[in-house]
C-alpha cells in the first residue's frame, strides 16, 4: 500500500506499490530512479543484402527498434534482516531478480535471473535492464575499456568523423566490460557488470544493458548457425549481477563515489577463491 | 606441471576471438565449457596440495602427522547458480577463502545450504554473526538445476589478508535456537 524501502545509513532503495525500484537516496540525494526490464525483438533480415541483415551472433539489429515491457507489475517479497536487506522480484515467468542492500555497503546490487526467452511466437529477443533516473546526461556517457580508462561516448556522436546514425538503438550500443556511468553537475550513477555486456545510454540520464538474448536467424557472418542455443532443449538460462552506485557528481569528504567505484570493480572482478572442506568426523575445537 | 599445463592450454584456446566475444557454435561453446571444467579440476589437486602444505605448521601444533588432518578443500563451480554438495549434505564444514588481490578485503560470503540454523566461527574461535535469506522460487523452480538448498547463509568475512587466506567453520545448530535471530521474515507484497 505503500512504498517499500530497504538500505542502510549509506545507501536506500525505495519500491512502488507496482513492486517496481522508484527512488534511490544517497549522499544525501534523493532522486526518482527506476529500473525494468525490457526487450527488443531482434530484425529478421535478407542477409544476401549488406544493410538488411537478420540480427545474430554477431551483430545486435532489432527489428525497427521495437521494444517490449517484461511486465507492469512486479510480485515481490522483502526480506530484512541485521547483515542483508532484499527485495525479491519476479517480473514473468522468465525474468526475475534479487535487488540486495549489505549492511556496509554503499552500494546496491541486482541479481538477475532470465530466460529460457520464449519463441513460440517465432520471433527472436533480445532482453535488456534498463536504469531511468533525472540525472541531465545530456546525450553524455561512459564506457569502460577493458576494466581501464573509462571513454566517453556521445549519443548520435563519433568523435573522429560526422555520423548519420541510420539505426538509433544499434548504432548507440558499445562494448561494456565492466562499467557504464553517467552524471550531471549534482548526482552520478554508474553500474558495474560481472560480465562483458553491450550496453547505452539511448536517454538522458538512462542507462541500459544487454542481459540475454535469443535468435532465430543467422546472421552470416560467419558462424553459420542461429543464437538459438536448443542443446538441452528449451534454451539458456543466464544469471548474473549488477551492481548500481548512485551518489553526488563531486568529491564527499575527499573521496569521490568514482573511486569507491573502481575498488568495488577490482573486488567483485576478483572475489575470494573458496574452498569447502567437510568436517563432519572435528568438533569446532579439534578443527581449532 | 601437466595439471598447470592443461589450463595453460585452456587459456591459450579461450583467447580465440569466437571464444572471447561468444561468436562461437553452440558445440563449440560446450567443448571450451568442458575443457575449462577439466582443467579447474586439474589445478584444483595442485591448488588441494599448496593449501595443505600452508596448514603444515598447524598440523604440526597439534603433533599428530596423520592423515587425518589432511584435508580436502573443494571449490564448487556450481555457486554461481547457488549450490554446492559440501555444503547443503554436511551439518559440518569449514570454508577457505583465499584472497587475491594485494590489499586486505571485507566480503560479504553467501553459502548455499539446507537449513536455516548455522553458527560460524572464524579462526579465532569468534562466533560470527549470520543470516539465512530463503533462495528465490524462481531458481528453485529451474528443472535442470539439481540443489536441496532452500536458503543462503550469509556472513561477513573480515580482513583476508593480501594473498592470503583465513578459514571458518560452519555448523549446523541442532535445536531451534538461533532460529529466530537468524531467518527473516517475508513479508510479501
Amino acid at each position: 500500500s505503500s512504498v517499500t524501502v530497504i538500505g542502510n545509513s549509506h545507501i536506500k532503495l525505495g519500491f512502488d506499490t507496482n513492486g517496481f525500484l522508484s527512488e534511490v537516496t544517497a549522499d544525501g540525494l534523493t532522486r526518482l530512479v527506476s529500473q525494468e526490464f525490457l526487450f527488443y525483438e531482434g530484425a529478421v533480415g535478407n542477409n544476401a543484402e549488406f544493410l538488411n541483415r537478420s540480427s545474430g551472433a554477431y551483430i545486435f539489429r532489432p527489428n525497427e527498434n521495437k521494444i517490449h515491457f517484461a511486465t507492469d507489475q512486479v510480485e515481490i517479497e522483502v526480506y530484512k534482516g541485521d547483515l542483508v536487506h532484499e527485495v525479491h522480484q519476479k517480473f514473468n515467468d522468465w525474468i526475475s531478480q534479487v535487488v540486495r542492500v549489505y549492511n556496509k555497503d554503499s552500494y546496491a546490487e541486482f541479481e538477475w535471473l532470465v530466460g529460457p526467452i520464449p519463441i513460440d511466437d517465432g520471433i527472436g529477443k533480445e532482453v535488456i535492464t534498463r536504469f531511468n533516473s533525472d540525472i541531465e546526461s545530456e546525450g553524455i556517457f561512459h564506457t569502460d575499456s577493458n576494466g581501464r580508462e573509462m571513454i566517453k561516448r556521445k549519443l548520435n556522436h563519433r568523435d573522429t568523423w560526422s555520423v548519420k546514425i541510420n539505426e538509433e538503438v544499434a548504432g548507440n550500443y558499445y562494448p561494456i566490460t565492466t562499467k557504464i556511468d553517467l552524471e550531471d553537475d549534482t548526482a552520478r550513477m554508474a553500474i558495474l557488470t560481472d560480465r562483458a555486456q553491450g550496453g547505452s545510454s539511448l536517454k538522458d540520464g538512462s542507462l541500459e544493458l544487454m542481459v540475454h538474448r535469443r535468435l532465430l536467424k543467422d546472421d552470416a557472418f560467419g558462424v553459420g548457425e542461429a543464437l538459438n542455443e536448443t542443446e538441452f532443449g528449451d534454451g539458456l538460462i543466464a544469471r548474473g549481477k549488477h551492481h548500481l552506485f548512485f551518489g553526488k557528481s563531486t568529491d564527499r569528504e575527499g573521496v569521490s563515489l568514482k573511486a569507491i567505484e573502481r575498488l568495488t570493480q577490482l573486488e567483485k572482478l576478483l572475489p575470494t577463491w573458496k574452498f569447502f572442506s567437510n568436517m563432519e568426523a572435528y568438533t569446532a575445537d579439534e578443527w581449532q | 606441471a601437466p595439471h598447470l599445463t592443461f589450463m595453460r592450454e585452456t587459456l591459450g584456446i579461450m583467447q580465440h576471438h569466437d571464444a572471447i566475444t561468444g561468436t562461437e557454435k553452440e558445440k563449440v561453446a560446450l567443448d571450451y565449457a568442458k575443457r575449462m571444467s577439466v582443467a579447474f579440476r586439474a589445478c584444483g589437486a595442485t591448488t588441494r596440495n599448496v593449501l595443505n602444505q600452508l596448514t603444515v605448521k598447524s598440523r604440526e601444533n597439534v603433533k599428530d602427522t596423520s592423515a587425518k588432518y589432511v584435508f580436502e578443500f573443494k571449490t564448487c563451480p556450481l555457486l554461481n547458480i547457488t549450490s554446492c554438495p559440501v555444503s547443503e549434505v554436511n551439518d559440518r564444514f569449514t570454508l577457505t577463502l583465499y584472497n587475491p588481490l594485494a590489499h586486505t578485503v571485507n566480503e560479504y560470503v553467501r553459502i548455499p545450504v539446507a537449513d536455516p540454523s548455522y553458527k560460524i566461527i572464524d579462526n579465532k574461535g569468534v562466533t560470527l554473526e549470520t543470516q539465512a535469506v530463503p533462495i528465490p522460487q524462481t531458481l528453485i523452480d529451474i528443472k535442470h538445476r539439481s540443489s536441496t538448498a532452500k536458503y543462503e547463509l550469509v556472513f561477513l568475512a573480515t580482513n583476508i589478508p593480501p594473498l592470503g587466506y583465513r578459514t571458518y567453520y560452519v555448523e549446523k545448530l541442532d535445536s531451534t535456537e538461533g532460529r529466530t535471530k537468524t531467518r527473516a521474515l517475508p513479508k510479501s507484497t
